[in-house]
């Protein structure tokens, strides 16, 4: 464990006399490497060990008879304040609807998470209901709607139609006239490199003035998952993220390197496939599962 | 004390970061700076300028083509089983196989395996239906049935391929996980020698977590190849090198986009070439 590391690491710099400030420099070292195992992006690794050494040297761990324990609790501190402020609320607009929009690469858990999101908004006692803009992927209007009659809520499709941005459109109409509250838009997984796909998913941004844009990421993405937040939160302006699949045994440094690139929250991790397998996001238990 | 030759510290602290971004994993990227400070030393490589191609030279070794041909049964069908988990690309992965064996004039048969997601069937059924080719489906919900039905089938109908399609699962999820050793073992008792080939898709945007996903899958079902989805993005997948290293599997194929065209064999040329793009 990182608190073992930085025991061990002091007790031999003790050992030979005092404690100097690059002996805390070489300390963070273990620090370093345990955020790269976890798969926090090489430079938000680099930024956050130059932001705990100026920390450290501040808080004078060189003076301090325990200097293993306050760089542990250092860390902690930074990697959990880094991570937060912890916001799972949803913020309703009235007068309604509250549209919310997500988008993400390939795979990342939309559709599913669109699902999610509409039980959980059901017991906080709103009317959603969900649209389907991903017309590209086979079946996905079929998934969606599956997961609209597992929920319980009406899934707004157009037959046939091909442009996302009208489905996106007509749903507001369909939501005004069936007194749906929110209305939460899934939308097709794209690479933000795409040029065609990004400026479709700004053009049903720019359709329905979503009052929240989450995007939605794999926790077990490596180091490229700067490259995408970067691009999306750009592009389309992000309220919030969710992390998916920390039901898995990743460390989930792509929660680090998305928080630090983009700014935006973490409102809450999938756990799960089933449709109540999601949670707010927790901070410090963030923090600890990164460092391991 | 260190005697010797060494290589800069600063092209070294460089090619790490190139490496660590490329998703090697701090563990590879260390190997390899230590055994190219050996090499330096020892005068296999003549100065810092040479590292990289000396490098790229070693990478490229890595795959021979033997390992990243595909297992032709001589009695047909052969049996692909296609494994990874949530969304990683398999049900694309099998479509885009399905349509490289029918340009290859083969007759192909899918099994829809995964019989406990959303319109995951509808979703290998679209692609059998675009590309032309037969598809078994189930009628409840178990995956080992199907399996048991597609083999039958692929041997009536005298298929040469038979590529089974299987629900996305964490290799955390062990009774999943039991639930597709099973699966493997249907195929093993109805066709002699097959699975002839097992791919696990991984998602070339995985970080380190892909070696326990490879790890945990070849225990399972004994994995023959990876087929490394979404090449096409900016990941650069370096993963595969650490997973060769540690579980000792080639690549085979890669995805490079969302159509059955976006699919080629392995290069192990171009992909190191393009980590140090
Ligand atoms: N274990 C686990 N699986 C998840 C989670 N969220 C989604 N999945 C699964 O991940 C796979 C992909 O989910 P989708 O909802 O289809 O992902 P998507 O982003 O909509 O995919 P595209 O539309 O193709 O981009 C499915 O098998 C889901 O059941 C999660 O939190 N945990
Ligand atoms: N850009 C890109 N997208 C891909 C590639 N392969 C698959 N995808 C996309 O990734 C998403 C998930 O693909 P699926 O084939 O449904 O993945 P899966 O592993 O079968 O998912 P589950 O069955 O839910 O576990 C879809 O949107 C695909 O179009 C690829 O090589 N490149
Ligand atoms: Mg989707
Ligand atoms: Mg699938």
């Amino acid at each position: 464990s990182l608190t073992n590391k930085f025991s061990d690491v002091f007790r031999r710099m003790s050992g030979r006399g005092k404690i100097t400030e690059q002996n805390v420099r070489e300390s963070i070292q273990q620090v370093r490497q345990a955020l790269l195992e976890a798969d926090v992006n090489y430079k938000v690794a680099r930024q956050f060990c130059d932001q705990v050494v100026q920390k450290a040297i501040g808080q004078e761990v060189i003076k301090s008879l325990h200097p293993g324990q306050l760089m542990v609790k250092i860390v902690n501190d930074e990697l959990t304040a880094l991570m937060g402020p912890v916001d799972p609320r949803i913020y309703y607009v009235s007068p309604p609807p509250t549209i919310i929009m997500l988008a993400g690469l390939q795979g990342s858990g939309k559709t599913t998470t669109c699902g999610k999101l509409a039980k959980l908004i059901m017991h906080q006692g709103k009317h959603p209901m969900l649209v389907a803009c991903d017309l590209q992927r086979p079946a996905a209007v079929d998934q969606l709607t599956i997961i609209g009659q597992q929920v319980g809520v009406p899934v707004f499709r157009i037959e046939g139609e091909k442009n996302p941005v009208k489905v996106a459109r007509s749903s507001l109409d369909q939501a005004a006239a069936t007194g749906r509250d929110v209305v939460i838009i899934d939308t097709a997984g794209r690479l933000h490199i795409d040029e065609e796909m990004m400026k479709q998913a700004e053009d049903i941004a720019k359709a329905t003035r979503p009052h929240q844009i989450y995007l939605v990421c794999d926790a077990m993405t490596g180091q490229d998952a700067v490259n995408s937040a970067r691009e999306f939160n750009q592009r389309l302006e992000l309220d919030g993220v969710i992390l998916t699949k920390f039901d898995s045994d990743a460390r989930g440094g792509a929660a680090l390197s998305v928080k630090a690139v983009t700014g935006k929250p973490i409102k809450f991790i999938g756990v799960g496939e089933k449709l109540d397998r999601l949670e707010e996001f927790h901070a410090d238990r963030m923090a600890s599962r990164i460092l391991g | 004390l260190v005697s010797g030759r060494q290589l800069d510290e600063d092209l070294m602290d460089e090619l790490e970061a190139t490496l660590i971004q490329a998703d090697f994993g701090v563990a590879s990227a260390m190997k390899i700076r230590q055994d190219l400070q050996a090499a330096f030393k020892d005068k296999r490589i003549g100065s810092g300028d040479d590292v990289i191609g000396f490098l790229k030279d070693e990478l490229k070794k890595y795959w021979p083509p033997a390992d990243r041909s595909l297992r032709i049964s001589p009695t047909p069908p052969t049996v692909v089983l296609v494994a990874g988990i949530n969304g990683a690309g398999k049900t694309t992965s099998v479509a885009k196989l399905a349509y490289q064996f029918k340009s290859e004039g083969k007759k192909v048969c899918l099994a829809a395996a995964d019989t406990f997601r959303a319109a995951a069937v509808e979703q290998l059924d679209i692609w059998a239906n675009r590309i032309g080719v037969e598809i078994v489906k189930g009628s409840g919900s178990d995956p080992a049935a199907v399996v048991y039905d597609a083999c039958d089938a692929a041997v009536g109908r005298k298929a040469d391929i038979l590529l089974v399609d299987t629900a996305g699962r964490l290799h955390t999820q062990d009774n999943l996980m039991r639930e597709l050793t099973k699966i493997r073992n249907v195929v093993a008792k109805k066709i002699p020698s097959a699975p002839h080939e097992v791919l696990l898709v991984l998602d070339a945007t995985t970080g380190q977590n892909a070696i326990n996903q490879a790890k945990a899958f070849a225990a399972a079902i004994d994995v023959t190849g990876i087929f490394l989805a979404k090449l096409d993005g900016t990941a650069k997948g370096g993963i595969v090198v650490a997973i060769r290293n540690e579980v000792n599997l080639p690549v085979k194929f890669v995805g490079l986009g969302e159509t059955y065209e976006d699919v080629e064999p392995f290069d192990p040329d171009q992909f190191v070439e393009a980590l140090f793009a």
